[in-house]
């Protein structure tokens, strides 16, 4: 891909920061 | 997907089909949604970011969905 090696890393912590809040909505609706 | 509205569910459609490394960019949403309200697009993106669908790419205005992998 033409990403720099800091996007790469910037969009895997957005990922894991939206997983995390994912993790969580499922947590309360159950 | 379960619990989505219409609008919601077929912006995370288009989000999760695309497969460019960055996402999906706002101004191509809103050209492939353009029936759909420019503020109501907004509304849905920050709606499915809340929920975690979602995320933010290289930019605030490209998305990627974490079901995409």
């Amino acid at each position: 891909s033409g990403l720099t090696e800091e996007q790469k890393k910037k969009i895997e912590e957005n990922r894991q920061k939206a997983l995390a809040r994912r993790a969580e909505r499922l947590a309360v609706q159950h | 997907a379960r619990g989505l509205s219409p609008d919601q569910s077929q912006v995370l459609n288009l989000i999760k089909s695309c497969n460019v490394a960055e996402g999906l960019s706002l101004q191509l949403l809103k050209t492939q949604l353009h029936n759909m309200n420019p503020t109501t697009i907004k509304q849905v993106l920050d709606f499915l970011s809340s929920e975690g669908h979602i995320y933010s790419t290289v930019d605030d205005d490209h998305f990627k969905s974490t079901d995409a992998d």
